[in-house]
């Protein structure tokens, strides 16, 4: 009928403690295990490069610290403000407010260990083991002579008779206690009462109570603690409940804004036919996102579009350093909003905008133009004008690699020394794809049958500008053919998986740190209509660019030349529909983009033969 | 037959981009 | 958003609207204008059942300029006055004829002249305006090895050696054995290797 109130202090420690400890142990571990992980592991060119390094007592310097190199000193301010891969592991406000919440619970064990109360009621507690002096884990034999030897020294006829009457007294409910303790080990009734209730004689009373101080629940704290608990239920907790669906209903699958999707779809749908498709439109697009105006309300699209512009062509802009901070955060929004367009573009199957939407992508993560000097633009320390006016036929890094050190250093106008090594390295690390072989494969059969689910295997050669062409004679079919075991036909795609991450790319001009990645679009060549949504490829093994084979050493591809040296990468494409019902020949357009760098993309045809 | 006059119109456009571009 | 002038019986759109170009003010513009050219038109007709049937005299006028072309086309030096007259017969078909006509007839004429046309640009060495009017007729639905074959030319006389390349592998896919698109994609290979060092 009547509730106590925690007077004494007695439950609310251990309340308090309960919760704490529920929320503390699992994102204590979970912190120690993210601190632990491996700590952005190197990635595996690196590690190679390094390796080849040691052998070859050479010191050169790493990609990553290149780009580091080159990254100016405003973006990097700036990552450390929005880039969440760049926190601190160790310092961070989780890692605070765990440390509090394990200083609180050692307050209250403290706390709990001194209260008086508390302990009276825990010793109140009947355990017969500590009766008897015995180990919970005593045999019969043990608790029986245990118990003998207790009451010999216990029983009230053994007891001395120079004892006083309190000291006689507290002998016998010792004796009284023993005996209990002896039955409730050993007598069935008495066992049974033990479990069930923790004492021999059976329930003992028992309180409940409210573990909250009485202070708090009567007196002046009362009306404090219903206003807490009202606004919590009826304010507090619904404004997050709103808060997060609104928040989930306002973003798309991919992660842009429903009205930025709504914008692309109806350019999409709008789209005529006698519009030419350039980057200058995608970024025209780009620039009406919802996410720019909710960073910035009071700043017009058109705004947007001339820093992304800007971005683009390199204009500095030393004297608005707001507008520079602006211009990182949209060009770095500008990576998920792409990523959403490419996916609309393909849902409405339009392969120019999904191409142009690629080639806008590399333009923002390398701040050069979509033009032909674009290979070379993206590379680092390039004397811009005077490589344009030079006479040289020089547009591609494969070209570029065709000449002698010094004449490519005057070309490219560059007359410090380390910097035309930096530029070099970051030149001949530029991922190549050479196409090997490419197959429409059914797992498990010879070739594509009417409704078969196939997808396309891809076999490619990761190269560096710098090597000698490879030819593909050089690669026995064996090397090419695709794995039979049961487990790969099981599921062929989970192999890409244990493929590494693509290392970080040379971008230092895009305010993010990233990492590339290939997009792969699948298209008919009947129409030139794009049929699935983009495969974004994201693992593959760069090792190749480590080889040495430099085209000017090399004259001819000596017979020492084994192709099982060079990694062959696959790449598996899924398709979304199933083969033709009907037999018959149907070409298929294959384009594989790079999202960072420039002249490292594949395009080409396949056939898809329907047979019996 | 409107669709098509546009879009034989807009080659004069079409032409100043590839300009551009190439 | 609109005005109506009752002389010429033309729709204009309202002039302060005129000074925010949008996406949405150029379907407006687009659509203005096509009512326009639909009512000019129908003031002009004499034909009061509007008939599919092309107006005879302007397919005399349009023959006419066409065969001019043609006939000059057979004196090898004025080929130039020949693209001149073809250009010219298409012009008068795609902004003279009515636009309620049989669409079926003005496209078939219109690619029937273009492949003229682009022939023409081919030889006297137009081949940007050669790119526009073959991409002309793919929009139009001619997918044909044909347009791809003549596509990969010009390209690669303007040195778009990848542009060329994609476009000759199209053509391919539709006709595999054609020698001539084998031939090309010979040459769009090695100039390509050649690009790319």
């Amino acid at each position: 009928l009547n509730y106590d109130y925690d007077e004494q202090g007695e439950t609310w420690p251990f309340f308090l403690l309960t919760l704490l400890l529920v929320l503390l142990i699992p994102s204590t571990l979970i912190q120690f295990w993210r601190i632990i992980k491996n700590n952005d592991s190197e990635d595996e060119v690196t590690r190679k490069y390094k390796e080849i390094n040691k052998k070859a007592g050479r010191d050169v310097v790493p990609l990553e610290e290149l780009n580091e190199l080159y990254t100016d000193d405003k973006i990097k301010k700036f990552r450390k403000k929005f880039d969440h891969s760049s926190k601190s592991k160790i310092l961070n406000l989780r890692n605070l407010l765990i440390i509090i919440g394990w200083v609180i619970v050692s307050v209250l064990v403290q706390r709990i260990s001194n209260n008086d109360a508390i302990k009276e009621a825990a010793s109140g507690m009947f355990d017969p083991y500590e009766l008897l002096g015995i180990s919970t884990s005593a045999s019969e034999r043990d608790i029986k002579s245990a118990y003998r030897k207790l009451s010999v020294k216990f029983h009230p006829d053994k007891l001395s008779k120079d004892l006083s009457e309190k000291e006689r007294t507290t002998m016998e409910e010792m004796y009284v206690q023993i005996t209990k303790a002896y039955e409730a080990l050993t007598d069935e009734a008495m066992r049974e009462n033990f479990l069930k209730y923790g004492h021999p004689d059976g329930p003992q009373s028992t309180t409940h109570g409210i573990a909250l101080p009485q202070f708090l629940v009567e007196g002046a704290a009362s009306p404090l603690l219903v206003f807490a608990y009202v606004s919590l239920l009826a304010l507090i907790l619904p404004y997050i409940v709103s808060k997060w669906w609104s928040r989930t209903q306002s973003y798309t699958k991919k992660g842009i804004h429903v009205n930025t999707a709504s914008y692309f779809a109806d350019r999409l749908v709008n789209y005529k036919p006698s519009e030419v498709v350039t980057t200058n439109l995608i970024i025209n697009w780009l620039s009406h996102a919802e996410e720019f105006q909710i960073f910035f309300p009071n700043k017009t699209p058109a705004y947007f579009e001339k820093l992304l512009l800007n971005h683009i062509n390199r204009v500095p802009m030393d004297e608005n350093p707001t507008d520079v901070l602006i211009k990182y955060r949209i060009v770095a929004k500008c990576h998920s909003l792409l990523y959403g367009l490419l996916d609309i573009a393909s849902g409405f199957r339009n392969t120019d905008i999904a191409l142009a939407a690629l080639d806008t992508f590399k333009c923002l993560v390398q701040a050069v133009p979509h033009n032909q000097y674009s290979q070379i633009l993206q590379l680092p320390n390039v004397n811009k004008e005077h490589f344009i006016d030079s006479t040289e036929d020089v547009y591609t890094v494969g070209k570029l690699f065709t000449f002698e050190d010094n004449k490519i250093q005057k070309m490219l106008g560059i007359e410090d020394k380390d910097q035309f090594e930096h530029t070099m390295k970051v030149a001949s690390n530029i991922p190549v794809l050479k196409l090997l072989k490419a197959d429409f494969i059914v797992p498990g059969e010879k070739h594509v049958t009417p409704s078969a689910m196939a997808y396309i295997s891809v076999k490619v050669l990761v190269r560096s500008p710098k090597h000698k062409f490879i030819p593909l004679k050089k690669f026995p079919d064996e090397t090419l053919q695709e794995p039979t075991d049961f487990d790969f036909l099981k599921d062929p795609f989970a192999s890409m998986n244990e493929k590494p991450l693509l290392p970080y790319s040379f971008a230092p001009f895009f305010p993010s740190s990233r990492r590339n990645a290939w997009c792969c679009l699948v298209a008919l060549q009947k129409d030139l209509k794009i049929l699935q949504s983009p495969f974004i490829l994201e693992r593959l093994s760069l090792t190749n660019l480590t080889k040495d084979l430099d085209k000017r050493v090399l004259k001819e591809l000596g017979d020492d030349f084994d192709p099982k040296d060079w990694e062959i990468g696959s790449i598996r494409i899924p398709l979304a529909q199933a083969a033709p019902p009907e037999k018959g020949d149907f070409p298929f357009r294959i384009i594989i983009k790079s999202t960072d760098y420039f002249g490292c993309d594949l395009d080409f045809t396949i056939f898809m033969h329907v047979s019996d | 037959n409107q669709a098509l006059a546009r879009r034989y119109q807009s080659i004069l456009k079409r032409k100043e981009v590839a300009i551009e571009k190439w | 958003t609109i005005d109506y002038n009752a002389n010429s019986k033309l729709i204009s759109i309202a002039k302060d609207l005129a000074a925010e170009p949008s996406a949405d003010y150029e379907s407006l513009e687009i659509n203005v204008n096509q009512i326009n050219r639909l009512t000019k038109g129908l003031i002009e007709t004499t034909n009061p059942n509007f008939t599919p049937e092309p107006n005879a005299e302007l397919s005399k006028v349009i023959k006419g300029l066409f065969d001019t072309g043609m006939k000059n086309i057979a004196q090898q030096k004025k080929l130039p006055e020949a693209l001149k007259n073809i250009s010219l017969a298409i012009d008068t078909s795609t902004t003279k004829r009515y636009p309620w006509e049989a669409f079926a007839i003005q496209l078939q004429e219109l690619q029937f002249m273009l492949r003229q046309k682009v022939d023409l640009e081919l030889v006297t060495l137009k081949y940007l305006d050669a790119i526009q009017d073959l991409d002309m007729l793919l929009n139009t639905g001619m997918i044909h090895a044909d347009v791809f074959l003549r596509k990969t030319d010009a390209l690669l006389r303007l040195k778009q050696w990848e542009l060329a390349r994609i476009e000759c592998e199209r053509g391919l896919s539709l006709d595999p054995k054609n020698p001539k698109l084998n031939a090309l994609m010979l040459q769009c290979v090695t100039l390509l290797a050649e690009y790319n060092g």
